[in-house]
């Protein structure tokens, strides 16, 4: 399933969040 | 956890429109786990998606010339405590800056299968001589060319390892056979060819 860009933004922002 | 947030990421990556920071994110997980091979992928994919992205290549660079003190030390002997390059990660966010930012580095030769292809032709003018010393930077003594025609008489060039790695002005090769026997090679760019300065067995 292909996921929305906004989504996808969102998405990484958390990924990144929990990284650093 | 590297690997839950690489999968996470890599998830991301196939169900995402193109973000090259999700690669380039990839590359700072492995990078900092000293993962080169896999950080060098990543980071190159993150290009591929934005050639602009400066900061993308500039940690390219950080590997590469990490690597290079790496061999330099260990081709000389010399062991050296060396703290890795900080990578920093992307959000969705960043603004890539011009590629020329990391201009230092900005240079097309200055490639592991361009400097693959100038040793391979090196390695067949020593195996028929023809145009040999082109290879060589100008001033380096002929009969030095000659004991390395003589030294890699009759062995294959898919039986030779290659190391290769760039600091920022110079590349350096390491080839190996399989008995560990080792030459460490020191070139720079003359004109748009990489030379041989330095040819040293170790």
């Amino acid at each position: 399933e292909r996921l929305s860009l906004q989504r996808c933004q969102v998405e990484l922002d958390a990924a990144v969040a929990l990284l650093s | 956890n590297r690997a839950a947030m690489d999968s996470r990421l890599a998830e991301l990556e196939s169900r995402c429109p193109p973000m090259p920071q999700l690669a380039h994110n990839r590359g700072v997980l492995a990078a900092r786990a000293s993962d080169w091979p896999d950080a060098i992928d990543h980071f190159e994919r993150s290009l591929q998606q934005d050639r602009r992205a400066a900061q993308t290549f500039g940690h390219l660079r950080q590997i590469f010339e990490h690597r290079a003190a790496k061999a330099y030390a260990s081709a000389l002997g010399t062991p050296i405590d060396l703290p890795p390059p900080l990578f920093e990660w992307q959000s969705s966010s960043i603004e890539n800056a011009e590629r020329r930012a990391a201009a230092q580095a900005d240079n097309p030769l200055q490639s592991i299968s361009t400097l693959e292809y100038e040793l391979f032709a090196w390695w067949q003018a020593l195996q028929n001589s023809i145009g040999l010393a082109e290879h060589y930077v100008d001033d380096f003594s002929p009969v030095a060319i000659q004991l390395s025609r003589e030294y890699f008489a009759n062995r294959q060039w898919a039986d030779m390892h290659r190391e290769i790695a760039f600091t920022a002005n110079d590349a350096v090769a390491v080839i190996s056979d399989a008995f560990h026997n080792r030459t460490l090679l020191l070139l720079r760019l003359v004109g748009h060819r990489w030379k041989i300065y330095q040819e040293t067995r170790l």
